[in-house]
């Protein structure tokens, strides 16, 4: 398990919740409520993945709102690691330029943000 | 952060990460590594535990006193024929040359398998994640649906069944005489980790068909350069010929093994590399050619050899499996063991995908669509009855008789207790 995996898991889920709220036409806040909804109780999925909207489901709305791509909210919120190598990993194409201008607004975005600043968890 | 860290969880932490490390039962009362649970490594990875608070029953023993006061096997058979006061065991077991089937085996082995319906937000319901406690507690393996120890049926509509199906239909007294002892990542290096998981008693246990298939982490890994992490012929010969001699000393007399060789895996990338990842098929944005650059790019791809745009890369990783594969049989053709007889059988998926292609599909459907790597449900299936026709017209004496009590079997003990 490493952190490579971290960054996996964030664009998976991210994906998925932005994928949600485009086929059900919804918000994103509901999209994440649904995705959590449809997880069994069994071995806290459940709850843990209210936990992880609840501490990151606002930054996340606030990114998605601004038309940014999973790759570039789990950089900005750093499940993705920031080091020379990694900071060019994404999934979804995007021509290079915009790559760099588009990161460096989410980290704006979220600098301004409200929210209590959160310690990555493994 | 740590769930483990809360006092009240420390304990049964510490068990599932023992379980989890030692590749043995959770929940195993008496500790003979046969369980009544499903995972964690319980009956879904090896043959169900019948008396959980007896160490001296557990399925592929031989039975004890022909079972006539308890199943000490597990195979659902004991007691006695009131007609003629002959044990069942004996009347329809004996000389029927029963065999366990173990395999020493990786994720492919254990079929690791994400399901599709995790990602695929146009189709996701209450009912997508009704088997994710189950999937993480068998480290997102299906063991019980794969192609060398399966006993549930094919979730895939296929009718090709596993090999310990045919194994226990030829003989029914092999009920629950199986054992997957696989694992993610494993390979002819660190097999030695965990291959203590296996439980075969020499003087107590029935012989066992035991299947090594290491079929990709010698050459598979995450680094930019999977080279140099490459598993080297003279390393293979000697890791293989360590676990060879771990094996002629606990493998009761008569056992057979049979080496499973590497494939060459660049028909991933041929056959994918311009698919849609699930990921991307709601807005056709990514394929697998995407999906593999970014594994390799944060160095977490399972195999950065095959699953690359770089097409000399890819051969050399099929041509250092193909060393690894003649290092294979180099051994069984040389090599000779006291209690097993030893053979060797090409991976030849090339044949899987012709056979295939016969019946209308297309490569990419043998493959898993959520990691892009494993060879799914199908595939296993598929590969499985090819390794069943091969030993049965090459080594027929590997799979023991057909036993002409099978229906005798049934008509008194039905399903034998199931699975």
């Amino acid at each position: 398990y490493s952190e490579g995996h971290d960054c996996v898991g964030c664009v998976v889920v991210v994906s998925v919740i932005e994928q949600l709220a485009e086929v059900h036409n919804s918000s994103v806040q509901e999209a994440m409520e649904r995705l959590c909804s449809y997880l069994p109780e069994k071995l806290f999925l459940k709850a843990t993945c209210y936990y992880l909207v609840q501490m990151f489901g606002s930054d996340i709305i606030k990114l998605l709102g601004e038309a940014m791509n999973a790759d570039v909210v789990c950089h900005a919120l750093e499940f993705c690691k920031q080091d020379g190598i990694q900071s060019q990993c994404h999934l979804y194409p995007l021509p290079q330029e915009a790559w760099k201008f588009t990161l460096e607004k989410a980290k704006r975005i979220l600098k301004r943000s409200s929210t209590v600043k959160y310690h990555r968890s493994g | 952060s740590n769930i483990c860290s809360l006092p009240f969880l420390a304990k049964i932490c510490q068990k599932i990460e023992l379980s989890v490390k030692k590749s043995v039962p959770f929940k195993d009362v008496d500790s003979d590594k046969h369980s009544v649970f499903p995972t964690l490594r319980g009956y879904h990875w090896r043959g169900r535990d019948c008396n959980d608070s007896d160490k001296t029953v557990y399925p592929g023993r031989r039975p004890d006193n022909w079972d006539v006061h308890q199943d000490s096997n597990c195979n659902g058979i004991w007691g006695i024929d009131p007609k003629d006061g002959i044990p069942y065991e004996k009347k329809f077991c004996e000389g029927s040359q029963p065999r366990g089937i173990i395999l020493l085996g990786d994720s492919a082995g254990a079929h690791f398998h994400i399901p599709p319906e995790w990602l695929t937000a146009s189709q996701m319901s209450l009912k997508s994640f009704f088997n994710l406690p189950s999937a993480l507690t068998d480290e997102l393996n299906w063991p019980q649906l794969s192609g060398v120890t399966g006993f549930l049926d094919s979730t895939s509509g296929i009718e090709e069944k596993s090999i310990y199906h045919r194994l226990r239909k030829r003989n029914h007294c092999n009920h629950r005489d199986y054992q997957s002892i696989s694992r993610n990542g494993a390979s002819s290096r660190n097999l030695k980790n965990f291959i203590e998981s296996l439980s075969r008693n020499q003087a107590l246990d029935q012989p066992a068909i035991v299947i090594y298939a290491m079929i990709g982490n010698d050459v598979c890994n995450g680094k930019t350069d999977p080279v140099p992490e490459m598993t080297t012929p003279e390393q293979m010969y000697s890791n293989v010929m360590q676990t060879l001699k771990h094996l002629n000393s606990q493998l009761p007399n008569g056992s057979h093994v049979i080496l499973y060789g590497l494939p060459d895996g660049t028909f991933l990338w041929d056959s994918l590399h311009n698919q849609y990842h699930p990921l991307g098929q709601l807005n056709k944005d990514v394929t697998y050619a995407h999906f593999f650059s970014f594994l390799s790019c944060l160095q977490v791809s399972p195999c950065n050899g095959w699953m690359s745009s770089n097409k000399t890369l890819r051969t050399l990783t099929s041509q250092r499996a193909e060393q690894l594969s003649n290092t294979l049989k180099k051994i069984a053709t040389t090599e000779t063991f006291t209690n097993f007889n030893l053979f060797y059988m090409d991976f030849a998926f090339h044949e899987i995908i012709e056979e295939w292609q016969k019946r209308g599909g297309q490569p990419w459907q043998l493959i898993e669509p959520v990691d892009g790597f494993h060879p799914n449900e199908v595939a296993s299936l598929l590969l499985a009855d090819r390794v069943w026709k091969k030993i049965q017209t090459q080594w027929p004496q590997v799979l023991g008789r057909e036993n002409p009590f099978n229906s005798q079997i049934e008509e008194v003990f039905g399903d034998q207790g199931g699975h």
